[in-house]
């Protein structure tokens, strides 16, 4: 079984570190 | 006077020959129908008129829905469409859905109808929460919607607050940050342009691919209660069952392949699954109603049909479907570089 969100791994990764800074306390 | 007496009886005759109809509107994703239907006419006889006048070959994915009493049903093939527990008020409404999910978005669904009506029905699901979807793979999703319905990004048409009335993320996401509505779209933006080039089915296909990976996609989820009392949830999906627990929907605490369950059965309330392993235990379980048992059958057999259909060579019309869908695309392909 290939690694789930496979060819969008990079992408994915960069957005979550983009929204990082803005996340509320609580999420 | 003889030929206005003859026309006057054929008159006559073509008004006796007339079935007896009601109305019926279908909702799809995207549109809304009404037809005349025989009052004969059985579950079936509706259904290929929808896919014929959708264009739809996949059929097999599809269903007319209802609900009775909180409880969705879907019209059965063999009876008569009266004969369901359906209001019989006018027009009697049915939404025409994907009723079982492929494996593989990209190997399975040939058709751009198809893939379309897929993109919307999961799109919903996404955005409405019922299924759950992180953060960063929601911003993703919507940058891809975004490309298959404005195209390429185009600074110069596409200016800010282009998005603003648009439904993109799912609330759940956009309340976890202290983000913007223009913060948002400045982000989904940013990735949209990233996607130039890739035509509205492309975009929706690539939409199917990330969704499919979503651990909720596909389940269709029912409350049961254990032989202890204890309340669980059953999921049903292409691959097989699936037990959770009531609080955790993303993770099965077991699990049954299609190709591992020698038989299913239910009597009353109460549902049994066989493992084809002797030493496996039998599971059994009781669940709310007789008419969700029901539901649950349909939906075992239905994708237990597709999983073993997948396992063997395409049928004739799966190949020549997936030819003619190749021929097309490779004249889209061409027709873009000459452009």
């Amino acid at each position: 079984q290939p690694a789930k969100f496979a060819p969008y791994q990079k992408a994915l990764r960069e957005i979550r570190y983009s929204l990082l800074p803005f996340a509320n306390e609580s999420g | 006077m003889a030929e206005a007496i003859t026309s006057r009886m054929s008159f006559t005759s073509l008004k006796r020959k007339q079935p007896k109809t009601f109305t019926v509107r279908i909702i799809t994703m995207d549109a809304e129908m009404e037809f005349n239907c025989e009052m004969k006419w059985k579950g079936k006889d509706l259904f290929d008129l929808v896919c014929r006048t959708l264009g739809l070959r996949e059929t097999w994915f599809f269903g007319l829905q209802y609900t009775i009493k909180d409880t969705i049903a879907w019209l059965r093939w063999i009876k008569k469409v009266l004969g369901h527990d359906v209001p019989k008020e006018e027009p009697v409404t049915f939404h025409f859905l994907a009723k079982f999910y492929p494996e593989n978005v990209e190997e399975e669904l040939v058709q751009d109808i198809t893939q379309h009506l897929f993109f919307l029905q999961v799109k919903k699901q996404i955005l409405e929460e019922k299924i759950y979807c992180p953060p960063e793979a929601s911003v993703l999703l919507a940058s891809y919607a975004v490309q298959a319905k404005y195209g390429d990004y185009d600074p110069s048409v596409h200016k800010r607050g282009f998005l603003a009335e648009e439904e993109l993320l799912p609330k759940r996401v956009i309340n976890l940050y202290q983000m913007t509505p223009e913060m948002w779209e400045e982000r989904i933006t940013a990735w949209y342009a990233e996607h130039r080039g890739r035509t509205r089915d492309e975009a929706e296909m690539e939409y199917l691919k990330i969704a499919q990976d979503t651990e909720m996609y596909g389940v269709n989820y029912f409350l049961i209660r254990n032989k202890k009392g204890t309340e669980l949830l059953l999921g049903v999906d292409a691959l097989g069952l699936h037990i959770y627990d009531l609080e955790n929907r993303l993770t099965p605490k077991t699990s049954f392949p299609w190709n591992e369950i020698r038989n299913i059965s239910y009597s009353d309330k109460e549902f049994t699954i066989k493992p084809l392993e002797k030493k496996i235990d039998v599971f059994k379980f009781n669940s709310s109603k007789l008419r969700v048992n029901k539901l649950i059958l349909q939906l075992c057999i239905g994708n237990h049909d597709l999983f073993m259909r997948r396992r063997k060579a395409d049928s004739l019309e799966v190949q020549q479907m997936k030819a003619q869908a190749r021929e097309e695309k490779a004249r889209k392909q061409m027709e873009r570089q000459r452009l």
